[in-house]
């Protein structure tokens, strides 16, 4: 019928590249930018930009959804994909059983901090924590750990007199495990990649207390560097998890997800803030979310 | 012929790119990608060859006006003020109280006396940490218990260094975030009851786009006169030298590279522009 030609050939028209492609190339850019900003690798925004643009120039518009909408949701799914999908775990410890985890990352990025924010949360499972401090170089930082172990009802091992960190790392776990304590949680002085001899201590470390997870503790606010530095770590030593610090600024985070990238590890948790309370499990949909802006 | 934006677009785009990579603020890549394409329109040149050289060119000249550098000696002689006190600022974890130990140590070297306040009385471990800096280099620290009300530490500092007849105060302070109004409300407060001569914003050179509202909100709480960057030996480019240049237009005094005392160097333009076009 005559309605139904005309109705086609306005379909068509309303789908003309010459139409859209002006409008999709100022989409791309805008999500471009919020990416850029919220610190995602540059080579990636790039290389998702070129998938987007495919994606929604060649698929069909579902009913009842906009270029804008689609394009959103594309990038939404392949960087939700990229951090595991939006299935966040609760992290757990067995009872009755020696878990130990190992901190580890840049100077600054608030491992010491974070120690006592596990303590918070893995004490509301009724397990029992133990922090070491493992810095011998920082100064104050025994006093740091031992206080915040003190306010967050940890158990403190520490030794002021000992100028080797691998020997602190192991004496401080066996004196934890023989008092059956559940999660020991052993604190590094930060490091970038950069020091190969304080990296080669981290393995030193791990080989001595042969920790069950190896959790690198991020800055949210990291930039460019991300990806070498989290490179540089998960090279020393198997990471396991990721624990991305100080999302409670304007900073987004986005660095994390090339460290995502180069260690295939998880993000567990996110520091909202400078309290041991301010900890969340991590949600990739959220996390995401406040990416895309 | 005379250049069309059409003839700067790919050049263009690959500067502000490098920007990028190098920790320069997405808006501060932009503004000063923009500002070069209204430099270059309408240049004359013999082929199309030429183009890149003469983008580059204008593009350091550009970034040359963006940074500036600056001598901490040469702003004390010139106030010529007794003690003159400085204050350290930025958000946690930069490295302000390591940075202290650092310019404590250089002041002392060029003849200098003294004094540091222990202004951060909330952070855990964090006066112990200033002592230890305070002992080993031989310098007094003026500090209450935890909790006491940091410009009351600054204060006494200042007395303390006025009635000793010291050069200088070095005042350290909590970090913050800067969109944490509460303590950006308290920064302003040590800051009018301090009154220092200088205050020193210290920034992670690892930071992303984060460094340029971090300088553009403390700017606004407290006039920040100089900037130190630091972690610049964790390979940063230094982008954010640009970034924070750019957005309060004040000298870079020192780059932080390393742990030790002895870690810090003036800071010098060229390095982070040959970063940037290298
Ligand atoms: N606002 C905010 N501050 C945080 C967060 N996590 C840590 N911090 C702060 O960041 C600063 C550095 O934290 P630390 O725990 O000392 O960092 P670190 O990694 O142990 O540092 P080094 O041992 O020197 O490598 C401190 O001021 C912390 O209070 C967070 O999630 N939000
Ligand atoms: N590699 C390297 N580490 C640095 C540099 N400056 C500081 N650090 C380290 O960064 C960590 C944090 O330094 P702090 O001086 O505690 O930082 P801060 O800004 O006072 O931290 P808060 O008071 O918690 O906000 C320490 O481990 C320092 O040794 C630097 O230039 N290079
Ligand atoms: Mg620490
Ligand atoms: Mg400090």
């Amino acid at each position: 019928s005559l309605s139904g030609a005309l109705g086609s050939a306005i379909k068509k028209v309303l789908r003309a590249p010459v139409v859209d492609e002006k409008v999709v190339k100022e989409l791309i850019r805008d999500i471009q930018r919020a990416l850029l900003q919220s610190d995602v690798n540059v080579k990636l925004v790039l290389e998702l930009s070129k998938n987007i643009e495919k994606k929604i120039l060649e698929e069909d518009l579902p009913p009842g959804i906009t270029r804008r909408e689609l394009a959103i949701k594309v990038v939404y799914d392949e960087l939700v994909g990229l951090l595991g999908g939006d299935k966040p775990q609760l992290p757990k410890y067995p009872k009755g059983r020696t878990t130990i985890v190992l901190l580890v990352g840049i100077q600054g990025s608030g491992k010491t901090t974070s120690a006592s924010k596990l303590t918070f949360y893995f004490k509301k499972q009724g397990l029992s924590m133990g922090l070491v401090c493992a810095d011998n170089f920082r100064a104050g930082a025994y006093d740091q750990l031992s206080q915040l172990a003190t306010k967050a009802g940890a158990e403190f091992y520490g030794d002021r007199t000992n100028s080797n960190a691998v020997d602190i790392a192991k004496n401080g776990v066996k004196a934890f495990k023989e008092k059956g304590i559940e999660v020991i949680i052993v604190d590094t002085a930060g490091r970038h990649k950069n020091e190969s001899d304080l990296l080669s201590e981290i393995s030193q470390i791990a080989e001595a207390v042969k920790p069950d997870e190896i959790m690198l503790v991020l800055d949210g606010t990291i930039g460019q560097q991300a990806m070498q530095q989290a490179e540089a770590f998960d090279q020393t030593t198997k990471i396991g998890t990721i624990f991305l610090t100080k999302l409670d600024g304007s900073a987004k985070g986005g660095g994390a997800l090339s460290a995502v990238a180069a260690t295939k590890a998880p993000i567990r948790f996110i520091g909202t803030g400078e309290g041991m309370e301010e900890i969340e499990v991590f949600s990739p949909g959220r996390f995401v979310s406040r990416l895309l802006g | 012929r005379e250049l069309s934006e059409k003839d700067l677009e790919a050049s263009l785009w690959n500067f502000q790119v490098a920007l990028m990579e190098c920790d320069v603020a997405l808006l501060v890549a932009e503004e000063l990608t923009s500002r070069l394409k209204a430099k270059m329109v309408g240049t004359k040149v013999k082929r199309l060859g030429d183009i890149t050289p003469l983008v580059q060119s204008a593009f350091e000249d550009l970034l040359k006006e963006n940074l500036a550098s600056g001598d901490l000696l040469t702003i004390i002689k010139a106030k010529g003020k007794k003690p003159f006190s400085i204050m350290f600022i930025g958000v946690n974890g930069t490295g302000k109280t390591t940075t202290i130990a650092k310019v404590a140590r250089y002041l002392m070297d060029h003849g200098l006396t003294l004094v540091f306040a222990a202004a951060d009385t909330f952070r855990a471990g964090s006066e112990e940490q200033i002592e230890v800096h305070a002992n080993r280099l031989n310098v007094k620290v003026i500090k209450h218990k935890y909790g006491a009300d940091p410009a009351a530490v600054a204060y006494d500092a200042i007395s303390y260094a006025k009635n000793n007849n010291i050069d200088l105060v070095l005042i350290d302070t909590a970090g913050r975030m800067q969109t944490d109004k509460g303590l950006m409300d308290q920064l302003q407060k040590i800051y009018r009851v301090a009154s220092p001569d200088l205050s020193i914003f210290v920034g992670d050179s690892l930071t992303g786009n984060d460094a340029l509202q971090q300088a553009e909100e403390f700017n606004k709480c407290v006039p920040i006169d100089a900037v130190i960057l630091t972690k610049i030996d964790a390979d940063s480019k230094g982008g954010a030298a640009i970034s924070i240049s750019a957005s309060i237009k004040k000298p870079i005094l020192f780059l932080g590279v390393g742990q030790e005392y002895k870690d810090i160097i003036p800071f010098d333009p060229e390095w982070v522009i040959n970063n940037v076009l290298g």
